[in-house]
């Protein structure tokens, strides 16, 4: 089973066409395994994007030289998945 | 009983198919299932046929659940299908509606993905089949219909989110819902359920261009988005695809639209991003209950607006 301990959902909002472009090239980077949940598209529209424990630093510096701007959705993914996986087995519980 | 189900909760394809036989059983002159074809895994893909007699009548179709990691949309279709056999009978509208439509509702569109999302990566979002050439398995199934294929806002990279496939229809999730409007014929609505991001969407999304009926479109999805924020105040946008989120090539609603099904919508619900795909399930019930206001009137207007 995947875990996703350490990996962090960034909202990013672009203000220019320059910065959406930035971030579709950081979309490029395979290597980053950069899971966008909302993708670049337009300056006005909000990015999400799940970011790999590893590649938090990296990213976090890059969209900083960069002077775009972010804010973080979702601190520890793997948080909100423990949470969901206790609620499941809490209904199959009170089922029985 | 199909009530005794816990709706308030996320469940697995087990939990959900077998859920999908009590409520035969418990509506058996309104309820059935149809096997509309198989995954690529195997999986038998199931659809909930609402019908109160008559053939060939005019058809309403929603899915759900073909991103499988947006877990919100399978858990409020199945408290709408719920929700349409209890209320038939009851309430006016989904009985006038049944009386003189049928309603095909598939709540999990892509069962090997779902299966993934609670077997293995929880992030999951395509299909599960193989690319010749590539390590990376799947395709987006909401980029390899028929419509503007391969055009902007999908990608040729099998390891891409957005992959369009190697052809249209190429991912059978896909091929059999096209069968199945195809052979139906007469299918006047196609309502595709997602998340995230509270949104009611239509077409187009392949092109900028508004589409002929723009405008009735735009009007319909104002007060759905209306009637949907005043059960619990929840915000959305609607739109064009293209215009409210991006361009994307290869769509549901798209292609349906193209092949004269009028009334075709993309739903995108909760919430707008402080959990995305991870909702909490303290929230499908107030979700599914403000979404049934905007599926209601978009049903309504396809009865009362035949073409």
């Amino acid at each position: 089973l995947e875990t996703f301990v350490g990996h962090q959902v960034l909202r990013i909002k672009t203000r220019n066409e320059e910065e959406v472009r930035q971030l579709q090239l950081l979309e490029s980077l395979e290597h980053l395994e950069l899971d966008f949940w909302i993708s670049p598209s337009a300056p006005a529209l909000p990015v999400d994007v799940r970011i790999p424990a590893a590649s938090v630093q990296s990213v976090k510096a890059f969209l900083e030289s960069q002077g775009i701007e972010y804010s973080v959705l979702i601190e520890d993914l793997q948080k909100l998945l423990d949470e969901e996986k206790e609620a499941m087995a809490r209904s199959r519980r009170v089922k029985r | 009983s199909s009530r005794a189900f816990d709706f308030s909760s996320y469940h697995t394809l087990d939990e959900i198919y077998s859920w999908m036989d009590t409520l035969v059983e418990d509506h058996p002159g309104l309820v059935s299932k149809i096997r509309i074809g198989q995954s690529y895994e195997g999986r038998d893909l199931l659809v909930l046929k609402f019908s109160t007699g008559g053939s060939a009548r005019p058809a309403i179709w929603v899915d759900t659940g073909i991103h499988s990691r947006e877990w919100i949309s399978q858990a409020t279709g199945v408290w709408t299908a719920n929700k349409i056999a209890e209320e038939y009978g009851r309430d006016p509208s989904v009985t006038a509606l049944l009386d003189n439509m049928d309603v095909f509702l598939e709540i999990i569109a892509n069962p090997d993905g779902f299966v993934f999302t609670h077997s293995s990566d929880r992030m999951w979002r395509k299909t599960r089949s193989p690319n010749t050439g590539s390590t990376c398995l799947g395709v987006d199934p909401n980029r390899n219909w028929d419509a503007g294929f391969g055009g902007d806002g999908s990608s040729g990279d099998p390891c891409s989110d957005i992959y369009h496939g190697p052809f249209p229809h190429s991912e059978r999730e896909v091929k059999a819902i096209v069968d199945f409007i195809r052979g139906h014929g007469n299918v006047k609505s196609v309502i595709s359920i997602h998340s995230y991001s509270q949104m009611l969407l239509f077409p187009y999304g392949y092109t900028s261009v508004p589409s002929p009926d723009y405008q009735e479109m735009n009007e319909l999805a104002k007060k759905a988005v209306s009637d949907l924020a005043a059960v619990y105040g929840t915000k959305y946008t609607f739109g064009s695809i293209a215009d409210t989120i991006y361009t994307a090539a290869g769509t549901t609603v798209d292609w349906a639209y193209d092949q004269g099904v009028k009334y075709s919508f993309t739903l995108e619900l909760r919430d707008t991003g402080r959990h995305g795909f991870l909702l909490p399930s303290s929230q499908i019930l107030p979700t599914a209950t403000e979404t049934w206001q905007a599926l209601l009137d978009i049903m309504v207007h396809v009865l009362e607006h035949p073409y």
